[in-house]
């Protein structure tokens, strides 16, 4: 463990509090979009199938316990509690996620470090953790405006992969052999995508104002 | 080489 990788995690875990606040304290997901929680989801599910396998810590257990258990009552409360169901904006929140399912799949096939199960699976997590926030990059250009818990989410979340390839530069140099270029492009492609919404957000947060 | 893991990350 080093500083940049709990940096990341702390911020990936903020993150996930904001948006828990967000939809538990208000009763409000408006501006969230439900397809992005749904891949990410499938991303912890497919990341973590060897938590009850393989013991790394008990920081470790503990963090995939509270992902998992976030990403799917996320998607719980958006879909099926009433309150927050009703500021889920439906029609707004089109994009065919499930058309990102399959490539990245195809793609795990393919490209993968070892070609087994878990391993597989793994890799899927990874290609598809780097594209699962395009229907909420999408929902966000449609919708304009958002209130500032739904742009911290966002912000935090796009954070923590960029502390992680910090964390990957820093393991490269202190550990020998640590190569893992399919880990280290997926984290690229997933920052990367956030490049424009940091920009507008930089924008707006030294102007003092909401994400617009 | 040993072959290194990011199995310790999340």
């Amino acid at each position: 463990m080093n500083i940049f990788r709990l940096a990341g995690d702390m911020t990936h875990l903020a993150s996930v509090l904001v948006l828990l606040l967000k939809i538990h304290t208000i009763k409000s997901c408006a501006g969230v979009s439900l397809r992005t929680q749904e891949l990410y989801a499938i991303v912890f599910a497919t990341r973590y199938l060897d938590i009850f396998t393989s013991f790394v810590s008990v920081y470790n257990t503990f963090m995939k316990l509270v992902f998992l258990g976030s990403s799917f009552s996320i998607v719980w409360y958006m879909r099926y509690h009433k309150a927050v169901h009703r500021t889920y904006d439906r029609e707004q929140d089109t994009f065919r996620h499930w058309f990102l399912v399959l490539p990245c799949l195809v793609l795990a096939l393919l490209i993968h470090e070892k070609f087994t199960f878990l391993e597989v699976l793994w890799t899927f997590s990874l290609y598809l953790e780097a594209v699962a926030i395009l229907p909420q990059l999408v929902l966000l250009q449609r919708t304009r405006n958002i209130d500032n818990l739904t742009g911290q989410y966002i912000f935090l979340l796009g954070g923590y992969r960029g502390l992680y390839i910090l964390n990957w530069i820093y393991r490269y140099f202190t550990e020998p052999h640590f190569v893992h270029w399919i880990t280290w492009i997926a984290g690229l492609v997933q920052t990367l995508l956030y490049a424009d919404f940091f920009y507008y957000y930089f924008l707006r947060f030294i102007g003092g104002r909401g994400v617009e | 080489p040993t072959s290194t893991t990011l199995k310790d990350e999340l």
